[in-house]
């Protein structure tokens, strides 16, 4: 089970753009 | 071709697409305390990225509870503290009533990133991180 900030912080990567 | 850091001075959202550019920014919002806004901003962005098809109703529900909980529900929060009093009402009753939807945190994200683009990101354009980076 994740644990609330591993949650958060998969959250904010996957709206982070790829690096080009 | 134009170099990314001066795409950076040309909008926000040019530098918040950029990993460098959110690489810089962060930095500089780490040192004004207030690197919390930018993970608000991306934390609301990957919120309403959720499909609601691949992700299980827990887990929306479950990640609704911790942004709310990490940078809403604390009223001296440097993110609670620019949001308006009615929106965090409205976001602690979906919560509440686990009304998850994924534009739920829309409008607190556009609170946030207003004041953003008045306020810390100008701020950061006349930085010594960004003008030492350029």
């Amino acid at each position: 089970i994740d644990s609330e900030d591993d949650l958060l912080q998969e959250c904010i990567s996957s709206a982070m753009p790829k690096k080009k | 071709p134009t170099p990314p850091y001066l795409k950076w001075a040309e909008s926000l959202h040019s530098l918040l697409d950029d990993q460098d550019g959110i690489n810089l920014f962060r930095t500089f919002l780490q040192q004004e305390n207030c690197g919390d806004l930018l993970d608000f901003w991306f934390a609301c962005s990957g919120f309403r990225k959720l499909e609601p098809s691949d992700s299980k109703v827990e887990k929306r529900l479950k990640l609704a509870k911790a942004i709310y909980k990490k940078y809403i529900l604390d009223n001296n929060g440097i993110v609670s503290r620019q949001i308006k009093p009615a929106t965090k009402s409205f976001i602690k009753d979906c919560v509440l009533r686990q009304q998850i939807e994924p534009d739920m945190f829309d409008q607190a994200q556009m609170e946030i990133q207003s004041m953003m683009e008045d306020n810390t990101y100008p701020v950061f354009l006349k930085s010594d991180t960004y003008l030492e980076y350029t």
